[in-house]
């Protein structure tokens, strides 16, 4: 019979637009919540020095900066199981040994989840010695200790590189095992320790501070695994 | 694919755009600044059931067959998307560590008929 707006089969009135925007906003919300496998939405209590973040984004591969700083992603085609890219920044502490300093990651898991990492590696700026007729090599380690600890005790050596430092510039130090070892055994904070001394002077640049542009950080490649499902559907 | 205007009939794509920064979500999502949830509405009566070029999944090609063998189906046909787009998004999460996720199918580009 007579054209009706509203769903005559649902028995619903018809929404008036405000009231249908509210909805609309809702469904939103909870789709993309849901596709980012999050609860809730994360509540940002401390904002992230904007030159660090932007020099993360940038070792993410994750898109051209624009000029207003704002980022224009580039659109992967994902496979079929696609994983995601996780940068963490380090909350920073001091050594007593002053040998370096102790960077501490908070990783939270969700109940039940498993996760594979399939590459990580730990960014750290490294400063050019003052001294023009120095050698330009310059040895780094990168140490895990065991969090609670007193830094220096109780630790492993998880990486040793032998740094070329011509200039001031970023350095990388592969621990994929490391952060899926600790990602295994259900920890929260990874602490490592990195130290670059030349003649007792550490050039690791591992400010913290606020604002900081050469914060050290952490980057992952994760996927969450699936083999949880498939030992739930053995055990059916 | 149809885009719809505001009175809907026929099969098609109504978009639907929510700006982060309106619902005070770009605190934590650094990118996109939006999302766009166009979703598919609209009747999909007999003659436009399983039209080539409108449905393309695999449903549509058996109905075809049906029809064109006059065999009554007597089943409706729905009006869903027919293609669809990944969205990258890159956001803060609870440890303020940045995530950077592709998440398949998020953006509806066009509608059909099944």
């Amino acid at each position: 019979g007579s054209p009706s707006p509203s769903c005559v089969s649902c028995g619903l009135q018809a929404m008036d637009r405000d009231a249908e925007e509210r909805l609309m906003t809702e469904i939103a919300k909870q789709q993309i919540l849901e596709k980012l496998h999050l609860k809730e939405r994360p509540n940002i209590t401390h904002t992230v020095p904007r030159a660090a973040l932007l020099t993360a984004l940038r070792k993410l591969h994750s898109g051209r900066v624009r000029q207003d700083g704002t980022l224009e992603l580039e659109n992967n085609i994902p496979t079929k199981d696609p994983g995601y890219e996780i940068v963490s920044f380090a909350d920073i502490s001091e050594m007593e040994s002053g040998e370096g300093a102790s960077l501490t990651f908070q990783f939270l898991q969700e109940r039940g989840q498993s996760i594979q990492v399939l590459e990580s590696s730990l960014w750290i700026y490294v400063r050019s010695s003052e001294d023009p007729h120095r050698d330009s090599r310059l040895p780094a380690r990168v140490f895990l200790s065991a969090v609670g600890e007193v830094s220096g005790s109780n630790r492993t050596l998880v990486i040793e590189k032998m740094l070329e430092v011509q200039d001031s510039n970023w350095h990388t130090f592969p621990i994929t095992r490391t952060l899926q070892s600790f990602l295994d055994s259900g920890q929260r904070r990874l602490r490592l320790e990195v130290s670059c001394d030349e003649d007792g002077k550490n050039l690791c640049s591992l400010d913290g501070t606020a604002n900081s542009a050469y914060q050290p950080f952490l980057v992952a490649k994760v996927r969450l695994r699936d083999d949880h499902s498939k030992h739930v559907l053995r055990k059916r | 694919s149809l885009r719809c205007g505001n009175v809907v009939s026929v099969c098609c794509k109504r978009e639907f755009y929510i700006k982060f920064k309106d619902i005070q979500w770009d605190e934590w999502i650094i990118a996109p600044e939006g999302y766009h949830m166009n979703y598919c509405i609209g009747q999909c009566p007999q003659h436009l059931a399983g039209s080539p070029g409108i449905a393309s999944s695999f449903h549509a090609t058996v109905f075809s067959q049906l029809k064109i063998n006059g065999i009554n189906t007597a089943t409706t046909s729905c009006c869903v998307p027919t293609e669809r787009r990944p969205l990258s998004m890159v956001f803060f999460d609870s440890q303020h560590s940045i995530v950077k996720m592709d998440v398949p199918d998020m953006i509806v580009e066009s509608c059909g008929c099944t």
